[in-house]
């Protein structure tokens, strides 16, 4: 019995358990795959090939995870109050994990009373001069530029990655006026854009003239193109939306979606990312027509607040996706005119959770 | 998180001497970072 006790404790002492084992492995391969892929990745952008679309496992894993409870939660967790003495240096710890300007905040860091007061502040006045040139539009973030073009043809996709599009209308609602831009059709011969699919395919660029005398002004007046910009917000970015013009905002829709990650990995693997998660449209009119912004939340990131409309909740529990109504929508007063805001001015937020 | 704009815009204008001025256009690329207020396109 001794010896076997002895041969048992040997044996004990060098056999970890199956299945601390078996972790480690899983871990250690999951871990090796990763490093692999960006490694392949990082050699595609030296080569200057643009990253595919490949959605992945870890893809499909998220779709299994209760994204808009982890994401309240989170945002319970930032709106915990850090004492006073600790807070510059909590501060400086996310500026420094995130690249966040510190120089620019309009207030000392003692006066952020939590994580989620410091991730929506404000900056110094004057921190960022708008363009005044009456003939551009400006960013209405700070971020990075991910994609940018203009939409064709009448199925008008937005490319998420190279390999993947999603079309606009989708991420705006289907019932978005960019539809309504598509005909004048009054009557006679109809001049169309050079769409891509020829002359005859129906397309949203259709001019059409209602007669001869018209048709030289018509031949004057600019014809116009529906364009997009896509941009990325990082964690440690200035994360307060602003007017990209001067222009009216008629109505306000509301996408309670899901809380995918946006980073770009996420971006590379996810199928419909922008429009599966949570979002606010605005759309209007602008001097030169349509315009609409789409700010799109992520799982850190999940919710939205508008200055022009104070009482509007996202990502709330309550709120439940229904294929028939992916949204809910309302119009600014007086229909037809909205709200008028200028260039720059400050119109929305993101906020965590 | 992210923001999409979607706008429309002038895409090319004929003037008076039959000349074609090619209208908007992106003063940004893809991949650049960009600030409030920057001009996105004129």
């Amino acid at each position: 019995i001794h010896a076997s006790t002895n041969s048992g404790a040997r044996q004990g002492k060098f056999l970890l358990p199956g299945a601390s084992a078996a972790a480690l492995l899983m871990l250690g391969v999951l871990h090796a795959k990763r490093m692999y892929d960006d490694n392949k990745l990082a050699e595609r952008k030296e080569k200057g090939l643009e990253p595919e679309f490949e959605p992945d496992l870890k893809a499909s894993f998220l779709r299994l995870l209760p994204l808009r409870s982890i994401s309240r939660f989170w945002g319970s967790l930032m709106e915990v109050e850090v004492p006073v003495f600790m807070r510059p240096a909590v501060y400086k710890g996310w500026a420094r994990a995130f690249h966040s300007n510190l120089q620019e905040s309009a207030l000392p860091l003692e006066e952020y009373p939590s994580l989620q007061a410091f991730f929506t502040r404000s900056l110094k006045e004057g921190s960022r001069p708008i363009d005044a040139d009456p003939n551009c539009l400006v960013s209405p973030v700070d971020g990075k530029v991910l994609r940018l073009g203009q939409l064709r043809g009448p199925g008008a996709m937005i490319e998420q990655v190279k390999g993947f599009s999603y079309p606009v209308s989708s991420l705006l609602g289907a019932s978005s006026s960019l539809h309504d831009t598509k005909e004048e059709d009054v009557s006679g011969d109809q001049t169309e854009q050079n769409t891509p699919e020829g002359s005859n395919a129906k397309s949203w660029w259709r001019v059409s003239v209602a007669s001869p005398k018209l048709r030289d002004q018509t031949r004057l007046s600019p014809k116009r193109g529906i364009f997009y910009c896509v941009l990325y917000l990082h964690p440690g970015d200035y994360h307060r939306v602003h007017s990209p013009a001067d222009w009216n905002i008629f109505k306000r829709r509301h996408f309670s979606g899901n809380l995918f990650p946006t980073n770009e990995r996420a971006v590379r693997t996810i199928r419909n990312l922008y429009v599966e998660n949570e979002r606010v449209v605005l759309e209007g009119q602008w001097k030169e027509g349509f315009v609409a912004i789409a700010a799109v939340g992520a799982t850190n990131v999940g919710s939205v607040k508008l200055l022009i409309e104070p009482e509007l909740r996202t990502n709330s529990s309550g709120s439940v996706i229904l294929p028939s109504q992916p949204y809910n929508e309302r119009v600014y007063e007086p229909e037809g005119t909205g709200v008028m805001v200028k260039k720059g001015q400050e119109i929305a937020g993101f906020n965590m959770g | 998180s992210t923001v999409v704009v979607v706008f429309e815009a002038p895409l090319s204008k004929a003037k008076e001497d039959g000349t074609v001025s090619s209208e908007f256009d992106f003063c940004v690329r893809a991949g650049d970072r960009i600030r409030v207020g920057e001009a996105i396109g004129r």
